[in-house]
């Protein structure tokens, strides 16, 4: 998951 | 998820029900600028890209398919529908928003936390968002007198914004290592631009008087 950006905002 | 986050997506649904309510009652757009709702369709389509392969909660993914469902469908009645579509203020929406739009993605290809397809649309959609609703703003100073609802849309769609911003001071000062500089400086400049039609807006809410932007 880290590397995935963590956009986790809409 | 903070209460000032939950606020923002609160706001946001609610600006969005009340352009579907004013749409669908008064089976009319005047007042509503098209080119603002196709920005805003391009914004939800570029920023959730991410929609079938990162799930990160029912909540989540229930709003992304909310505000691209309800942008796309707006867009579609403001074009289509055969009622609501003779209302469209034609001649006055006439922003060149292509320009935004260019601009924005070269930002975007410059300036990005990745340089990966994803992050740049991602990118892309948040610099989107902030100028998206300037044809909304330039069409009201044109057309004179808002109704209500068109009065009420614009001024949730600007709130939900700066209840974001508190969401990222809360989250800068909760979380250790907390940035989103490209978030937070594009929200500033999205809620910067509807200072004035707050003001105004405030203005009509005090003296109890329609809203009226100067032209």
């Amino acid at each position: 998951k880290d590397h995935e950006s963590d956009h986790d905002e809409l | 998820m903070n209460i000032f986050r939950l606020a923002g997506d609160m706001t946001h649904l609610i600006s969005v029900l009340v352009l579907l309510l004013k749409i669908y009652a008064t089976k009319s757009c005047s007042g509503i600028s098209l080119k603002t709702q196709e920005l805003y369709a391009m914004v939800f389509l570029a920023r959730y890209l991410d929609l079938f392969s990162d799930f990160i909660s029912l909540y989540n993914t229930v709003m992304k398919l909310v505000f691209i469902g309800s942008s796309l469908a707006i867009v579609w009645c403001m074009r289509y529908h055969r009622v609501v579509r003779r209302s469209y203020d034609r001649e006055l929406d006439t922003f060149r928003y292509w320009i935004l739009v260019g601009a924005c993605f070269t930002l975007a290809l410059v300036l990005h936390e990745k340089f990966s397809f994803q992050e740049v649309f991602w990118a892309f959609s948040i610099y989107l968002e902030a100028v998206a609703i300037l044809p909304q703003l330039v069409l009201l100073q044109r057309s004179g007198n808002v109704d209500n609802l068109t009065g009420q849309y614009v001024f949730f769609l600007g709130a939900y914004r700066a209840f974001y911003i508190l969401n990222w001071i809360y989250r800068y000062l909760t979380e250790p290592r907390f940035t989103r500089w490209i978030s937070c400086v594009s929200g500033l400049v999205q809620t910067a631009l509807y200072a004035d039609f707050f003001y105004y807006y405030f203005i009509s809410w005090k003296n109890n008087a329609k809203l009226q932007l100067p032209a």
